[in-house]
């Protein structure tokens, strides 16, 4: 129980700090145990974080952005620990500006060739679309009836923002 | 083990019979507001062994059903078809096949059965089939829409199942 | 007290039903008052919306941007029952698809025509950007602190999505 | 009444004394992430009255004075203004003037203090002010990043104070 607990910790830390410093390009961030000592096996996760220049605050501060960068590599920290055999996203680009949706798609791409994930990404972002290897519209030929087909990249940015 | 296909038919904005391959390296999905793209994702979860509707943003189970359009009637039976690929995993031994077709359906107003290779299971022999493997419904690795901050904004004591998830 | 309450409903309503077939191209929508007969004062409010073609469903189900779209609808719905001198909207258009951007960007454009009011609208979307008077830009020329610079479009869409 | 400038120093990441006119017609903000944009808007709310830090994004009040980086270090006090014209409005007769300098100023450990005109007041007489426009600083025609779908997905006796606002 608690020593799988504290070893899984120490990797997803490490991960942690590792990808938030990619993603942000700088900054550093990392993870604290809070151990109840009575239950230990219930103990709580707290994020620090601090973007490049900036001093370590409370992350409910951070901008939207931040805060998905900072959860995105969270998610990548628990990922590369025990690697699942597939990754679902669903329009987690939606608040990024342009440099930060580089620097994510970039993330996927080195995972997705580090372990063998399939990615399926949601996306109404046309650099997003550019990165991927194949790209599928759905549409409503009928209203409120979905289909599912496939598409090149001049077709699918007339979706995009 | 590898999700290789989904197949869906009367769920939710899916009446059509539909297969989705899922390939190695990078998919990405696009479409406009409202053509089913989080459908897809929820029909994932739902062949994963998900129980609740409230997660697929349903009041109860049966809004998961095709509910109808304009010009189109609702209907009873809404089914999801994962397969998966088990080759050269524990798995293969135990179901002595390479590959594995979990299927879930919804009957309106009577509930939902499973099937794992088209003989009729308990869901939670599939839950128990996927929490092996790391994929279970509610995975991080699975991030709808809009729930990607809900991680930094909860409370500590309810990120540490994101440890359990990486033990 | 009640009767104030129900006279705001109706007008409310009449606001809602209007523009959300404005924004969505078609469909349908409207308002429920919940009353609670103890307490008069104490109802809720139940929202009704289904998009061309698309039965009359739970709101719940409806997309992402389908409900930011409903959400709208109902604001500017209140807006102009009762117009205030300023209206802020912080990246109310991140999970829009072109089409409902260029919808909510000429709903914008009508009623700051129609009322006295300033919008400032904060926005990642070039489209947005192209339909404002004027742009400002926020920067950290030292990092962590900010200032505020008049930019033209060509340098705001730098900060595109 | 209408709003024509805010002036903020050492509140969130506007360190350096900065003034913001705001004109007619649509105003654009623009930025990369973490620049500062939504921090504006969080000024405009703390000077039409808020009083929550929880709804600026912070855990208590001296949360939203400048915390220093990595080359600078922290304030002591922040200060937000709103200038705000009331002219035909019935404030000017009760003011005699036609603008209004509304300000409220954070003094680390100490709390806040509020003033009209250069004349210390209650905060309450500032949202009395905006309360009376239906400008106050929760009044929905402000929308913070991420909550436009609070609306849609709040219970229907949340959902009353829309009307109220209405009214
Ligand atoms: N049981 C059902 N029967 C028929 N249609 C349904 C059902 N449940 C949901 N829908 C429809 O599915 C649509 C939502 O689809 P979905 O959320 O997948 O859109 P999306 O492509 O993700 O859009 P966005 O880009 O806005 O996120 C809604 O318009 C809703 O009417
Ligand atoms: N008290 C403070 N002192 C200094 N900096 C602060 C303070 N509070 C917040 N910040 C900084 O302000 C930044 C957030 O700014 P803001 O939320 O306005 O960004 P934004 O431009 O809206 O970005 P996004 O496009 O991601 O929404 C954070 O990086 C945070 O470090
Ligand atoms: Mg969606
Ligand atoms: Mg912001």
């Amino acid at each position: 129980g608690v020593t799988r607990l504290k070893d899984a910790f120490k990797i997803v830390n490490e991960n942690f700090e590792r990808l938030f410093t990619k993603l942000f390009g700088g900054g550093k961030a990392y993870l604290k145990l809070i151990q109840n000592d009575e239950d230990p096996l219930n103990s709580g996760l707290e994020i620090f974080a601090s973007p490049p220049g900036k001093k370590m605050q409370n992350i409910t501060l951070l901008s939207g952005g931040e805060q998905a960068l900072t959860a995105i590599s969270l998610l990548f920290a628990v990922f590369m620990a025990n690697p699942s055999p597939f990754c679902i996203l669903d329009e987690v680009d939606a608040p990024l500006d342009d440099n930060n949706v580089d620097r994510f798609c970039s993330m996927v791409e080195e995972i997705s060739e580090k372990v063998q994930t399939k990615f399926i990404i949601i996306t109404h972002n046309r650099m997003t679309m550019s990165r991927v290897d194949r790209l599928y519209g759905v549409t409503m030929p009928e209203e409120g009836i979905s289909q599912i087909v496939s598409v090149e990249l001049e077709e699918a940015v007339k979706y995009a923002e | 083990l590898s999700l290789d296909k989904l197949s869906i038919k009367g769920f939710k904005s899916f009446v059509e019979p539909t297969d989705f391959e899922i390939k190695n390296g990078l998919t990405g999905i696009v479409g406009p507001n409202g053509c089913g793209k989080s459908n897809i994702v929820e029909a994932i979860r739902f062949g994963l062994g998900e129980v609740s509707a409230k997660q697929l943003r349903g009041k109860e189970i049966d809004d998961l059903i095709f509910n109808g359009t304009d010009n189109r009637p609702s209907w009873n039976i809404a089914e999801v078809g994962l397969f998966v690929n088990i080759e050269g995993n524990d798995l293969e031994n135990k179901f002595e096949s390479k590959q594995l077709e979990i299927a879930r359906k919804i009957w309106r107003g009577e509930g939902t059965n499973s099937f794992i290779n088209g003989k009729e299971v308990r869901l939670k022999d599939i839950q128990l089939l996927f929490a092996d493997a790391s994929t279970s419904a509610r995975s991080t690795s699975i991030v709808s829409q809009g729930r990607i901050g809900a991680i930094t904004q909860a409370k500590p004591e309810d990120r540490k199942m994101v440890l359990e998830e990486a033990a």
